[in-house]
């Protein structure tokens, strides 16, 4: 009985802009457009109705762009730190399948958008149909990237570090900081090996935070398990490090988004002895989002 | 180690089965993981060196058919892009490097990369492999693939000349090796590069081999130094590569190669790797390098360790250059110019003097050996023969040793140093000319001695040697005391 | 980037054969 409505969004450039594939929380995989920040997002909206000539009464469409983070372990808590509203159309009648183009200028994107073990950062259109009983409500995810740009560095990182009498190294990365389809070009000069070692290895651990002060949660995960040793070093060894970060999923690194969570990234250096003791040295990095030139919200 | 071998050599078959069907369907990334599962054999602990060399074998073996293949592909303008970055994220080192060096001497193949950067990419990255079997064999692996690919040119004016002479006449020149056509590699590197490319090479085999020796219980030691000298043909190898390359002159081989090569040697302090390195130099350089740098050479006996066995290196040695010059012996200058003689004598009386702990007995046989050099290659020098049986005669007042005892090791190097001129000259009145004999033979116990006369008689008569008169027999029966006394 | 490397320091040939400390 009653009339049968469907809304779907259409994104403008759907068919030439980048699409990525995000893994959601269930483990489905859906291909969102990829935008950023200060770019218009615009498209259409179409109302469709199923049976033609039936009229569908409605108590206003609109359109929201929103940037919303969710915390996990805090159900139903969603932060929107974005909101923008359209108003497409005022109370009325519709009798045929109609379309209401839309857009949001130049709207300001300041996170990029992630999926993580304990907090999600979105972003979507909500489309809201008000009706007299349900409203009829459609969301759709865009993806957003944020790019930076660095100078280049020149400087490279380097640290000694050691237990007495046991274990001195100098460990030393090529930087601090390092876009997403970098290299990690280091070294290891061992200035004092009393340990029987068996072999070394780097990992790219990632700390999710989420929350603050009593409610704060830490997640790590180990990204990637990286050999680039085998076997004992005596002193005055050097050891290379080379470790492709194209290869890994990985995020920039976000501090303190909107004071909710941060998202950050570490090199852990770790030996082990032939006993299977773990020595271990971790170094934050900073990982970021290479942009070709700066882009800035006019 | 029989059954832990067939199992990883089961895994290898069919592992590289798998490979093969991936790469036959053009599924590159699945047949490299394979690849990688195959190579992950040798990261095991468990096998001895022997085992393990046979599963290297069998490995390598298949990985030339992932060569081949990657070859063909480049070479028909099927280029995998980032295949070199590629292959570098895979997790564990062993599969990672076996996997870079067979890409990267396809990328040298291929003119993708420069050879220059992409062979010293590879001996470095090799420093991450710090265990001395597993080690050893991945750098000996690298030296196998790049035999054929190392630069031997001159300089970079060869290069170049090649270069701009491949543009006037590309056809012409077709035919080289060094030419590249289409996009012309001007950095190929040079002669120079090879050597340093094995030299570092050597070096960190040398020191893993080294460092073999202190792994495992003291208990152990014989069976670890044995299978060091299993061993000890992958480091030899960088020796003979480097006497491959044609473009080392002597120039190059006096300045670069030799240094470099003994600094290692005498650095190591190891008796087995010096021992068996040094032959190996004598045995792969041309022996006119050796003349030229004798010196050197001698120079670093003396500082080998003392339970080197360096009668053997330098007897070795000797017997070898005395051929050389014999060969050339219509050639004065070749004897004259080199004066083997002068240096060996001096060169071995300062290693004597330094390695106080030599058995007697060695230093008689280097006597022996120089004795036989002053006889080949100078024969009309008597006084070279007599200045031995003279150093000889010195070393035993040095040792205040009034006799030599029969049936010992000395007695009988002894016995031979003094049989050699009688059976050179074979002529009695020259052998009288050598002042020092007859105060060398009165070391020799009575038994010994009368041995020696009566050789000295025999040849007397074999030769039918006319002693023409009373001071001449007054000479010989004095010789022959030990007959008629 | 696929051949990057950070130049390695100078090993002493007595450190390089020295036994394991």
């Amino acid at each position: 009985f009653g009339q049968g409505v469907e809304v779907e969004i259409v994104l403008d450039g759907c068919d030439t802009r980048k699409a990525l594939e995000v893994k959601l929380e269930d483990g489905r995989k859906e291909f969102h457009l990829l935008y950023l920040d200060g770019e218009t997002v615009s498209g259409k909206v179409n109302v469709i109705l199923k049976k033609p000539g039936v009229k569908v009464e409605h108590f206003g469409i609109k359109i929201e762009f929103i940037g919303q983070i969710d915390l996990f372990y805090d159900r139903g808590t969603r932060y929107d730190f974005t909101s923008l509203v359209r108003e497409l159309a005022r109370p009325g009648e519709l009798v045929q399948t109609t379309g209401y183009s839309f857009e949001f200028n130049q709207v300001e994107k300041p996170y990029e958008s992630y999926i993580g073990s304990n907090v999600r950062l979105r972003y979507f259109l909500r489309l809201t149909m008000v009706r007299r009983i349900t409203d009829l409500v459609k969301e759709q995810d865009i993806a957003v990237q944020t790019l930076s740009h660095y100078p280049d560095q020149t400087t490279s990182f380097k640290m000694e570090v050691g237990i007495e009498d046991c274990l001195h190294i100098e460990f030393e990365y090529n930087k601090s900081r390092y876009d997403l389809k970098d290299v990690i070009v280091g070294k290891i000069y061992f200035l004092l090996v009393r340990i029987k070692i068996q072999h070394m290895e780097v990992q790219i651990i990632k700390r999710e935070i989420t929350g603050s002060g009593t409610n704060m949660f830490s997640e790590n995960e180990t990204i990637a398990k990286y050999e680039i040793m085998d076997g004992a070093p005596v002193r005055g060894e050097n050891i290379p490090i080379r470790l492709f970060l194209n290869g890994y999923d990985l995020t920039p690194t976000m501090r303190d988004v909107n004071k909710k969570f941060s998202v950050r990234y570490y090199l852990n250096l770790v030996l082990i002895d032939e006993e299977d003791r773990r020595y271990f040295k971790q170094q934050e990095i900073t990982l970021f989002r290479k942009a070709d030139k700066c882009f800035r919200r006019s | 180690q029989e059954k832990l071998l067939e199992e990883a050599l089961a895994n290898v078959r069919n592992q590289s089965f798998q490979m093969k069907r991936c790469l036959d369907k053009s599924k590159l990334m699945d047949g490299l993981k394979h690849a990688s599962n195959m190579l992950s054999e040798l990261r095991t602990s468990m096998l001895s060196p022997k085992s393990y060399y046979e599963l290297y074998m069998a490995i390598t073996n298949e990985l030339l058919h992932l060569e081949a293949y990657l070859l063909d592909e480049f070479n028909r303008g099927r280029r995998v892009a980032d295949l070199y970055e590629l292959v570098q994220y895979a997790g564990n080192i062993i599969p990672r490097l076996y996997l870079l060096i067979t890409v990267g001497i396809v990328y040298i193949k291929s003119n993708e990369l420069s050879r220059k950067d992409v062979l010293k990419d590879l001996v470095e990255m090799c420093r991450g492999v710090q265990h001395p079997l597993r080690g050893l064999f991945l750098r000996n692996y690298l030296l196998q693939c790049a035999k054929n690919v190392l630069p031997d040119v001159d300089d970079v004016e060869e290069v170049e000349d090649v270069v701009v002479a491949s543009h006037a006449a590309p056809r012409a020149i077709a035919g080289l090796n060094k030419v590249i056509t289409g996009n012309i590699d001007t950095d190929s590197g040079t002669i120079k590069d090879s050597i340093s490319f094995i030299q570092l090479n050597f070096a960190e085999m040398n020191k893993l081999w080294v460092r073999m020796q202190h792994q495992g219980h003291t208990r152990d030691r014989e069976k670890r130094e044995q299978e060091r000298r299993e061993l000890r043909i992958l480091v030899g190898t960088n020796l003979v590569r480097l006497s491959q390359l044609e473009s080392v002159n002597i120039d190059l081989y006096t300045k670069l190669v030799l240094p470099g090569v003994l600094e290692q040697v005498v650095s190591c302090k190891d008796a087995i790797a010096q021992e068996y390195l040094m032959e190996c130099i004598i045995q792969v350089f041309p022996d006119e390098y050796h003349l030229q740098t004798l010196s050197s050479f001698l120079q670093a006996c003396a500082e080998l360790h003392a339970d080197v066995n360096i009668k053997n290196i330098l007897i070795a040695f000797i017997d070898r250059l005395a051929v050389f010059i014999n060969k050339g012996s219509t050639d004065c200058n070749l004897k004259d110019t080199y004066r083997l003689f002068d240096v060996f004598s001096q060169e071995i009386s300062t290693i004597l003097q330094n390695r106080t702990n030599t058995p007697i007995e060695d230093v008689v046989s280097l006597q022996v050996s120089l004795i036989n050099l002053a006889i080949k290659c100078y024969p009309e020098k008597i006084d070279y023969v007599d200045k031995v049986l003279e150093t000889t005669d010195e070393i035993f007042h040095k040792l205040n040793l009034d006799h030599v005892e029969a049936s010992t090791a000395v007695c009988r190097e002894l016995s031979r140093l003094l049989k050699i001129p009688v059976d050179s000259y074979n002529d009695v009145l020259r052998l009288l000319q050598l002042e020092h004999y007859i105060a060398l033979l009165d070391y020799l116990d009575y038994a010994p001695r009368k041995s020696v006369c009566c050789h000295i008689v025999q040849n007397i008569l074999d030769n039918e040697t006319i002693i023409m008169n009373p001071e001449q027999v007054e000479k010989v029966l004095t010789l022959l005391s030990p007959l008629i006394q | 980037a696929a051949t990057a490397r950070i130049q390695p320091k100078k090993q002493t040939l007595d450190d390089a054969y020295a036994p394991p400390a």
